[in-house]
């Protein structure tokens, strides 16, 4: 464990606490796109199979818990309680452009052709990708409630803390996973213009709005 | 090298 895998995950926490709070205290998910958060949950089923068949760590095995509920009970409010507030107009990503490629991705370029492998690199795939079509629907209404964008900082700044934790983790431990890597700069590149928009806007107290 | 064995992160 490194600082920055900590902050990360820290960071990731917050993200995923961030928004099941906005749902729950507002009582509506408006702007918020249930796919993504469907492909999130998928993200967490399928990379912590592992939580029955080996222990880590106790910190380890509480945040895949506690990842895997969040991530379960946001979709819930999202198409079960608070349906009603669902955007789903705005909401038309088109997610089997996302799921065939990976799919297709995870099982020709992985370390092992086992299922829990294949499995896990689905995992990393799709989580690289897996927040476009929240970035898609934000682009669509041209604009984001403030808290849905620390919601976005906080979880863009967890995979970009990841990608200093593989730098530490390459030069003091040897470890290098490079599946990990290019999906996880994957990931980070396509909230780039988020960050930049988070940085000149919202954190001058402005509100995120798009050009429509 | 590769992380078939390292899936100590989340």
């Amino acid at each position: 464990m490194n600082i920055f895998r900590l902050t990360g995950d820290l960071s990731h926490l917050a993200a995923i606490i961030i928004l099941l709070l906005k749902i729950w205290k507002t009582r509506s998910c408006a702007g918020i796109s249930g796919k993504s958060q469907i492909l999130f949950a998928l993200v967490f089923t399928t990379r912590y199979l592992d939580l029955f068949s080996s222990f880590i760590s106790l910190y380890n095995t509480v945040m895949k818990v506690i990842y895997i509920m969040c991530a379960y009970a946001t979709v819930y409010l999202i198409y079960g309680k608070f349906k009603a507030t669902y955007d789903g107009n705005h909401d038309t990503f088109r997610v089997e452009f996302l799921l065939i490629p990976v799919v297709l991705l995870a099982v020709l370029i992985n370390h092992a052709f086992a299922p829990m492998e294949i499995l896990w690199t689905f995992s990393i795939y799709l989580e690289s990708v897996a927040i476009l079509p929240q970035l898609f629907m934000i682009s669509k209404t041209g604009e984001a409630e403030t808290i849905t964008t620390h919601y976005l900082f906080f979880l863009g700044l967890y995979r970009t803390l990841y990608l200093f934790n593989w730098i530490w983790r390459f030069y003091f431990e040897g470890f290098f996973d490079l599946i990990a890597v290019v999906a996880g700069l994957v990931q980070t590149i396509l909230y780039c213009d988020f960050f930049y928009l988070y940085i000149t806007k919202v954190l001058k107290g402005k509100k995120l709005s798009l050009p429509a | 090298p590769g992380s078939a064995t390292n899936k100590d992160e989340l």
